[in-house]
């Protein structure tokens, strides 16, 4: 299975057409490395992106570096998904 | 569970749960609800439609499909929910027994199967389909890129690694493929309802190009009344209008091919996002979004019923 320890889901919001185009070059940059999970729309609209923990420190400098604000939507990805999966098998064991 | 009454709404499930749902939905409501298998999915899992219908031959019809995006359970945990609730407002909801009095209902709730049974085993991201692409180590193509309108223009992607990836031809997903073979064949379908999350948009053709379809007006219309009536439940914000306007260009996407089709009302949804867990949204949150979804809906099926075409 799969595990995302140490991914987080950074909430990017752009806030002009300069940053905008930023971002759409850090997602070109990094697609493959990358998930957005909400993508690049307009400026003000946030984007969401999931960056695992190998890439995390590139992508905060980017980010840093271009004056682009963000914060951290979900600090470790993996902590949700097991908690996640304890609610689903409580659920079941009654049933 | 024995029966539909003691399944456990409030919380995800696995794709042999819903499938099990889907039968005892069924055999408990053998006049109302019928299961169709349209297809096969990829790695050979039945492309379940739950057929809601009062009678009639081959009636004018609601389409309506969640999960095309595997990772997105809140929309299949949603589908669902719809589904026992179309079961029992019948015959209590007037506007909802006006609509099926006329209308048939079509619902498939686990639209990607797959993917969705992937999410479970292997890897809980993941959102396109499962067909190994030939000369690449990535695996399968967005189904929502795969339709035959605008395939292959800006908006989607041409690499198999990407998660937009369109896949090499429209249609060559059985996912995709089965609903054009089915909507087509079918030929009275009047509304097509995709649900994904998570954004809190409805939105309506196009999403390939910005040329603004003949029934734009009436489209917008019907989808700010919609997004009242959702938000009249608990507060959730949504924003409204064409794809390319409200999201980004996006390309071979199911709704713009319904609509070139001739089904005016083709709408997408994305549901409600709280704004901390993404595709994550605690079970808590299941049955208050499709709650306030099923609003919505109603409002789109209750114009459809209202404005034959």
């Amino acid at each position: 299975k799969v595990t995302f320890e140490g991914h987080k889901v950074l909430r990017i919001v752009p806030k002009d057409e300069v940053q905008l185009s930023l971002i759409k070059d850090l997602e070109e940059m990094m697609e493959f490395e990358l998930d957005f999970w909400r993508g690049l729309t307009t400026v003000s609209n946030p984007v969401d992106v999931r960056v695992p923990s190998h890439v995390l420190n590139s992508v905060k400098d980017y980010l840093e570096t271009q004056n682009i604000e963000y914060s951290t939507m979900i600090e470790d990805l993996q902590i949700l998904l097991d908690m996640e999966q304890k609610v689903m098998a409580g659920a079941r064991v009654p049933q | 569970p024995q029966n539909t009454d003691s399944f456990d709404f409030a919380n995800y499930h696995t794709l042999e749960e819903i499938y099990s749902f889907q039968d005892l939905l069924v055999a408990e409501n053998p006049n109302f609800v019928s299961k169709i298998v349209i297809g096969q999915s990829y790695e050979g899992r039945p492309l379940n439609v739950l057929k809601f219908s009062t009678g009639g031959t081959n009636r004018p019809a609601i389409w309506i499909d969640t999960g095309i995006h595997s990772r997105e359970w809140v929309t299949q945990a949603s589908g669902l929910w719809f589904a026992k609730k179309i079961v029992t407002d019948y015959g209590t909801d007037p506007t909802l027994t006006a609509i099926l009095s006329q209308l048939d209902i079509f619902l498939e709730i686990a639209t990607n199967p797959d993917g969705y049974a992937f999410t479970h085993s292997s890897n809980r991201m993941w959102r396109k389909t499962r067909k190994p692409n030939p000369g690449s180590s990535c695996v399968g193509v967005d189904p929502n890129r795969n339709w035959d309108a605008g395939f292959g223009e800006p908006g989607a992607s041409s690499s198999p690694c990407s998660e937009t990836y369109r896949g090499p031809s429209a249609n060559s997903e059985s996912e995709v493929k089965s609903i054009v073979d089915f909507v087509k064949s079918h030929a009275n379908i009047k509304a097509f309802i995709s649900i994904h999350s998570y954004s809190q948009m409805l939105m309506y053709p196009y999403g390939y190009k910005t040329t603004p379809t003949n029934d734009a007006a009436e489209l917008h219309k019907v989808a700010q009344k919609a997004v009242s009536d959702l938000t009249s439940l608990y507060g959730t914000k949504y924003t409204y209008g064409s794809i390319i306007d409200t999201i980004y260009q996006a390309s071979g996407g199911s709704i713009d091919w319904t609509y070139n089709q001739g089904i005016k009302y083709s709408y997408t949804f994305e549901l409600r996002d709280t704004g901390q867990y993404g595709f994550l949204l605690p079970a808590t949150q299941i049955i208050p979004t499709a709650q306030e979804t099923w609003l919505a809906l109603m409002t789109i099926m209750d114009h459809t019923l209202k404005n034959p075409y």
